[in-house]
């Protein structure tokens, strides 16, 4: 007496197809020539097959990203859908990285692939965790920094469903601020 | 509509063996 269902032999559609990058810092190659391209996926099993199957994000060596981009959008800044926008970003310290990094890593992802930005998620473009020995980074990358509401909106779905407490601030930064920085910090441009 | 998937959902998924 099997019991498998039509609906288990089913895979479950994304609404978007999502390419997952990896990047490693090599200072004797170019930028873009350390950035790849994993695979992309659009079910759900096909997310989990790949997310079991790599590293989690705290043991990747110092210098290392990974990116989760919709399909057609690289994780840079220069890209069309990305030069306008901007991220929320998410400072981890030393201690972090064995306590929440892996999860608020893991929780970013299952809010961009069950797209819990609701009418927002068409403002998502992405998202990119970095380790760094400074203190690793976790970014939520949005389209329009120009779209207080959405970015808003955005800010506090992310905030609730990483459980930061809401006295720790999140902030906002556009991608021109960053590139224009002179010194260490960039301003906010939004809060949560 | 969009097609959209709560975290508990998406995390059942992960232990169903690819097999199925």
């Amino acid at each position: 007496d099997l019991s498998i269902t039509p609906e288990m032999l089913i895979k479950h559609p994304l609404q978007n197809r999502w390419a997952m990058w990896f990047f490693k810092s090599d200072k004797a190659r170019d930028w873009c020539d350390n950035l790849r391209l994993v695979t992309t996926f659009d079910t759900v099993e096909d997310f989990w097959a790949l997310y079991n199957h790599i590293q989690k994000a705290s043991k990747l060596p110092s210098g290392c990203d990974y990116s989760v981009f919709k399909d057609g959008i690289q994780p840079k800044w220069e890209d069309d859908q990305n030069k306008r926008g901007g991220r929320w970003l998410i400072n981890l310290n030393k201690q972090q990285r064995h306590t929440d990094l892996d999860n608020f890593w893991l929780e970013t992802l299952l809010c961009l692939i069950g797209e819990a930005f609701d009418e927002q998620s068409d403002d998502i473009c992405g998202a990119v965790v970095s380790i760094r020995t400074k203190g690793d980074k976790l970014g939520l990358w949005t389209r329009d920094c120009n779209r207080p509401d959405s970015i808003m909106k955005i800010g506090k779905t992310l905030k609730e469903r990483l459980k930061i407490p809401p006295k720790i601030p999140l902030g906002y930064q556009a991608h021109t601020d960053a590139i224009v920085k002179t010194g260490s910090t960039v301003k906010n441009r939004y809060q949560v | 509509g969009k097609r959209q998937y709560d975290r508990e959902f998406l995390l059942m998924l992960q232990s169903i063996p690819e097999s199925c």
